[in-house]
């Protein structure tokens, strides 16, 4: 933080419509970009954020180049990309993005203006750089994927000592209410409380990966590594996910489709990014297991074979993507036709080429082609404890 | 020997950079050998605080983190803006 406890007093706090856009992006996509960035605060602390159509906001949003009235000029393409003002009458809170940029919604090429904005709106809000590589504050940009983002534990932790955690309760919610110009958006979230995995031997639930970043579900939680961060940020599914189940049982990535599908008892849901494709949750039957299948315990798609593997107890079932059907000849019994794993499989999941198989706190990094166990290691290793 | 890549331009640039995230202020008096002290003060702070080799001197890593695209507030809380 800026220190001194600069911080707004009150926990709703307004912000402008924007007057000059940047060229780089659709009206509609600056709009929404902003939105979001202010959502990943409003997810953490009891803030709500209120739209202003007219007059002046705690927050002014500007796209402006060279100078531009307030002695801190900026500096062409590159170089400095943006700034911000702590909270403070007048000028404080004000954020301003350096139209010389090339901002985009969500492509690498370019500077992400979700990512500049949220980093930008916690200097609104009362933070300071972090030294943390991994923070959203760190004072570098570094792309992510705007749709796989969850906010780093430093800037929870940060924000949270100046505002607190979010009271309401562990869901999510966007509504969008009427204000005499009719633009006012409202946005309240739980902060998520997360337990210490590594105080004790952890038992994975699922894992998968998403455009090569992974999740390990735990309970409500999920542990979201990535290849920007040493270590993997921690949070509840229904911040990832809104409209997933609380917990999952199995979980694996489409690589054709870059769908995720989660499975909770006999449901399961696919969810394209973070949102759930219409006319999910579908039945297990759909996905093509007999009625008698309470639930999946694991699911990983090999990409070498082109088929995703389903446990079910001490059994497996192979389903092929392409023909949207499972395998003849399945199940199989695990212990029987993949040898060194056990006979059942808590979690599984593909890194690197090789797969994954945990069972209890342990897991078995194994060679599919040749069915052998390469190493055991605990799970706690992949949370960076 | 090893040679220097840095450039009298590198060096300029480098001197905005530290004035302008790592509140590097300008010495009054243009005899002082003070100022060389203070901008190496300077470049090891930045050093450390991005997490490179602390040496106080203007090297190829600290030009390169210099260059990244960031955030045009200041490093140091004490720079507050008025």
């Amino acid at each position: 933080t800026f220190g001194d406890g600069l911080k707004w007093s009150k926990n709703t706090v307004t912000y402008s419509r924007i007057v000059d856009y940047t060229p780089d992006l659709s009206q509609a996509e600056v709009d929404d970009s902003i939105r979001r960035a202010l959502e990943v605060w409003a997810k953490v602390t009891p803030l709500t954020f209120t739209k202003l159509t007219s007059g002046t906001a705690d927050i002014m949003i500007s796209f402006a180049r060279l100078s531009h009235g307030d002695n801190y000029p900026f500096d062409g393409p590159d170089g400095t990309l943006a700034h911000a003002f702590a909270p403070s009458p007048d000028i404080g809170g004000d954020a301003h993005f350096d139209d010389d940029e090339t901002f985009t919604f969500r492509s690498s090429t370019g500077y992400v203006l979700f990512l500049v904005a949220a980093h930008e709106f916690g200097h609104s809000l009362g933070l300071s750089h972090s030294e943390d590589r991994s923070a959203l504050m760190y004072p570098l940009y570094s792309y992510k994927d705007p749709d796989t983002f969850v906010l780093p534990q430093d800037d929870v932790r940060g924000i949270q000592s100046l505002y607190g955690s979010n009271p309401s309760g562990d869901t999510t919610t966007t509504t969008t209410g009427s204000s005499p110009s009719g633009d006012t958006t409202t946005t309240t979230t739980q902060a998520p409380t997360i337990p210490d995995v590594c105080s004790s031997p952890v038992e994975f639930d699922a894992v998968t990966t998403l455009k090569g970043e992974m999740f390990f579900f735990k309970d409500s939680y999920l542990w979201h590594s990535s290849s920007q961060s040493s270590t993997p940020q921690k949070s509840l599914i229904s911040s990832f996910w809104p409209n997933a189940p609380t917990s999952v049982d199995a979980a694996y990535e489409n690589p054709g489709t870059g769908n995720v599908l989660l499975f909770k008892g006999n449901q399961y849901w696919q969810f394209r990014g973070k949102t759930v494709l219409p006319d999910y949750p579908k039945r297990l039957s759909d996905f093509g297991f007999p009625s008698s299948v309470p639930k999946v315990d694991a699911a990983v798609h090999v990409s070498s074979i082109s088929r995703t593997l389903l446990f079910v107890n001490n059994k497996y079932w192979s389903y092929n993507e392409g023909w949207r059907r499972m395998d003849r000849g399945y199940p199989k019994f695990i212990h029987r036709h993949l040898p060194g794993i056990g006979h059942r499989v808590d979690a599984a999941f593909e890194n690197r080429g090789q797969l994954y198989f945990s069972s209890g706190s342990r897991q078995t990094e194994y060679h599919y082609q040749r069915r052998r166990a390469l190493h055991t290691l605990m799970n706690y290793l992949w949370l960076g404890c | 020997v090893p040679v220097s890549k840095v450039t009298v331009q590198d060096e300029g640039f480098a001197k905005g950079y530290l004035k302008r995230f790592f509140n590097l202020t300008e010495e009054k008096d243009p005899l002082s050998r003070k100022g060389a002290d203070r901008m190496s003060k300077k470049l090891s702070e930045m050093q450390k605080f991005f997490g490179l080799r602390i040496t106080g001197t203007l090297d190829d890593n600290t030009l390169e983190m210099m260059k990244k695209p960031r955030c045009g507030v200041a490093d140091e809380n004490i720079a507050r803006y008025s």
